[in-house]
């Protein structure tokens, strides 16, 4: 799902 | 990484940078609330908990580290070393009115209810309120340091430049993340008074003082 990529972020 | 991004995580740097050189350079906290920074030192805390789980790059791993130990070098700056200059008496926030309706909603508004994504949208929903003591604090004193609103000003900044960051990565990536959107404007809204104040005074190479 898209969330997961924001795992990205500091 | 987008231009907005790297930005945004610079000015983060610089802020925490400007804050302990403030610290250092006065040898004073004064003027400074510990609760906000004790609140930040758990949005870190809270958020890169996968630090040593999910490698995302050198970059993150890297500013995280730094992001953790910093925050933790300011509370301790604050409660101990400096305690002298501690102003305690009007940084009277009572933190609990942050915490626990940020862990309330936490539990009820999140993505995945796993302790991960909570702790994750904790630090996420606490990292939008933490400023508020700060806030306060320089309400109840009527002024600040002109460092201490340089910190605040680039705090400020750096959700705000994040907000950019997600337009960019929602038109050009497809990539959203709602909670995230709305705590960063949220976040972002309430340093607005302080930016009219910072850019109505402070450039203007006055002292930061709130109307009596």
């Amino acid at each position: 799902c898209m969330e997961k990529q924001m795992k990205d972020e500091l | 990484m987008n231009a907005f991004r790297l930005v945004g995580d610079l000015c983060h740097l610089a802020a925490i940078v400007l804050l302990l050189l403030k610290i250092w350079k006065s040898r004073s906290v004064a003027g400074l609330s510990g609760k906000s920074q004790i609140l930040f030192g758990l949005v870190f805390v809270t958020r890169y908990l996968d630090l040593v789980t999910n490698f995302v790059s050198p970059y993150n791993t890297i500013m995280k580290v730094f992001f953790l130990s910093s925050s933790i070098a300011t509370v301790y700056l604050i409660y101990t070393k400096f305690k002298a200059t501690y102003d305690g008496n009007h940084d009277t926030f009572r933190m609990e009115f942050l915490l626990i309706p940020c862990a309330l909603l936490a539990i009820v508004v999140n993505h995945e209810f796993s302790p991960m994504e909570i702790l994750w949208t904790f630090s996420i929903y606490l990292e939008a309120v933490a400023i508020l003591p700060q806030l306060f604090m320089i309400s109840k004193t009527g002024e600040a340091e002109t460092i201490t609103s340089h910190y605040l000003f680039a705090l400020g900044s750096y959700r705000g430049l994040y907000i950019m960051n997600w337009l960019y990565r929602y038109y050009y990536e497809n990539n959203f993340d709602v909670i995230a959107v709305v705590a960063g404007i949220v976040q972002t809204v309430l340093y607005c008074d302080f930016f009219y104040l910072y850019i109505t005074k402070v450039l203007q190479g006055k002292k930061l003082q709130l109307p009596a």
